[in-house]
């Protein structure tokens, strides 16, 4: 879980 | 090891419109490990399919494992499977389970 949290959030990209 | 994870689904999506239409996010080492749908476009080769949904994680495209790929190289693997004419369609392993 602590790990999971320090995860960055994915950039988005449109196909 | 080996086994298919036990929702996933093979959607084969025709290439039936100049674009695929998806937008994805995630891949290896960011909070979404395997690329998740985020939005489908209308019009689109994914849209005129059917069976895409948001909120689906794509496993394989066209067999091809997208587990520890980040997210460009994840992106460009999709995107070289819609572009490559070998194919008129690319076959996605996608599951709702994440």
């Amino acid at each position: 879980r602590e790990k999971r949290l320090t995860l960055p959030p994915s950039e988005i990209t449109l196909l | 090891p080996g086994l298919l994870e036990p929702t996933s689904a093979l959607v084969r999506v025709a290439k039936s419109a100049t674009t695929l239409g998806i937008a994805i996010e995630g891949g290896a080492n960011t909070r979404q490990p395997l690329p998740r749908i985020v939005t489908i476009q209308r019009g689109g080769s994914a849209h005129n399919c059917g069976q895409l949904k948001v909120g689906q994680v794509i496993l394989e495209v066209n067999g091809v494992s997208l587990r520890g790929r980040e997210h460009r190289e994840a992106a460009r693997i999709i995107a070289e499977a819609f572009k490559t004419k070998e194919r008129d369609h690319v076959d996605f392993l996608v599951t709702e389970f994440n």
